[in-house]
């Protein structure tokens, strides 16, 4: 038996907003750590990886580890009915084929339940080592999803290069090219609207920004996005998800053949 | 010019 109560129901319909359209049918994995999904998009090039750490929940109940196969589009449609101050509760049984999604509204005057289909979807799990960066850049999220998708009018990729003197994403395109240099900025009054940039070795590496715009549909999760770097790695870009996890999606670059 | 990498590349598969 499955059950778990979030009371910021929100948060849930910001995450299926946020990974819907990188992803279609995925396996939301329940343990007692918490809820969380790992799935790549269906030409294996950028990968979801989220958390939704138990402690984050009113209630959580798990009594053994579970796995649903959801389709995606259609859990957002059944979330879209909650109300954004509405209480989310996900009810399931052991072995069955449903899942229920229960909305609250705050004043408990109005409770409704939406019953889904489960379905079955072998899903190809990958191991991400930890790894050192060479550069970390955490920037306000908003200004993050401003510049790709600016630079998408340009050109089809960017080019993400870390220096001392700052972040610059660049592109180029057929009417021209592009570049922003961000330089850290921590003096300014919002620690959020800060731009930090941890570097230990210059890193350059060039991504499709088709990904990237669709990365930046997490922005309403999290003020802040952090972009970590290794020269000929997968880029990572995380939201964090207040008191609760993250929402990470990672993005093989692309490189010289 | 520039070829689109997969993550099995650099990732392993579980």
């Amino acid at each position: 038996m499955l059950e778990l109560r979030l009371v910021q129901g929100s948060l849930l319909k910001k995450v299926l907003e946020s990974i819907k359209e990188l992803v279609t049918d995925a396996n939301f994995d329940c343990s007692s750590t918490g809820f969380s999904l790992q799935a790549m998009d269906s030409s294996h090039v950028a990968l979801v990886a989220l958390l939704l750490r138990s402690e984050g929940f009113e209630h959580y109940r798990c009594d053994r580890n579970m796995s649903m196969g959801m389709n995606l589009n259609n859990m957002a449609k059944m979330l879209k009915c909650a109300g954004n101050d509405d209480i989310i509760t996900i009810k399931a049984d052991d072995g069955g084929d449903t899942v229920t999604f229960m909305f609250e509204s705050p004043t408990q005057d109005k409770i409704s339940d939406f019953e889904m289909k489960l379905m079955d979807i072998d899903s190809e799990h990958l191991g991400i080592p930890e790894a050192e960066y060479h550069a970390i850049v955490k920037m306000p999220s908003s200004e993050f999803a401003r510049i790709c998708r600016d630079l998408s009018s340009i050109g089809d990729t960017v080019v993400i290069s870390v220096t001392k003197e700052g972040v610059k994403f660049s592109t180029k395109g057929d009417i021209g090219s592009a570049n922003i240099v961000c330089r850290q900025n921590t003096s300014v009054d919002k620690p959020e609207e800060a731009t930090v940039i941890d570097m230990n070795e210059p890193v350059s590496l060039t991504f499709a920004l088709r990904y990237m715009n669709s990365f930046t549909k997490a922005t309403p999760l999290s003020n802040t996005v952090s972009i970590s770097l290794s020269n000929e790695l997968p880029v990572v870009v995380e939201y964090k998800i207040a008191e609760m996890g993250y929402v990470r999606f990672y993005l093989a670059p692309k490189i010289e053949e | 010019a520039k070829k689109q990498s997969k993550l099995s590349a650099f990732f392993t598969m579980r």
